[in-house]
């Protein structure tokens, strides 16, 4: 499945959904300078903040299982769109890759 | 590198 992510900085993070809002912004997905989304920005008060194992620069290889590898922007955004909003989870399963 | 370069730079979502 593409590049080798070296399983050191691999991280899988459970988000809890405590908040109405997850609070993350993403940049980058296929076809761009940024080929996998990007955590560029963590609100305050969202889930993702309230988590606390989230940060900014983290990129983020698979959410609830789903690979984001080779995925356009939109579809990785609607893809954690969706992990959100669905009832079926109290959760978001995220798989977390820290650069450098 | 170069390819990098020339791919557009990504829009932001905020979720």
């Amino acid at each position: 499945t593409g590049s080798p992510v070296p399983a050191s900085t691999a991280t899988l993070v459970r988000v809890l959904k405590n908040s109405n809002t997850l609070g993350i912004a993403i940049e980058g997905g296929a076809n761009t300078r940024q080929p996998l989304p990007r955590i560029v920005t963590i609100q305050k008060g969202g889930s993702a903040h309230n988590c606390g194992q989230l940060r900014v620069g983290q990129v983020i290889l698979e959410v609830n299982g789903i690979s984001l590898r080779g995925r356009e922007h939109k579809d990785a955004a609607r893809i954690i769109a969706e992990a959100f909003k669905t009832k079926e989870k109290d959760h978001i399963d995220f798989v977390v890759f820290e650069p450098g | 590198r170069e390819k990098r370069l020339t791919l557009p730079p990504s829009e932001i979502t905020l979720l």
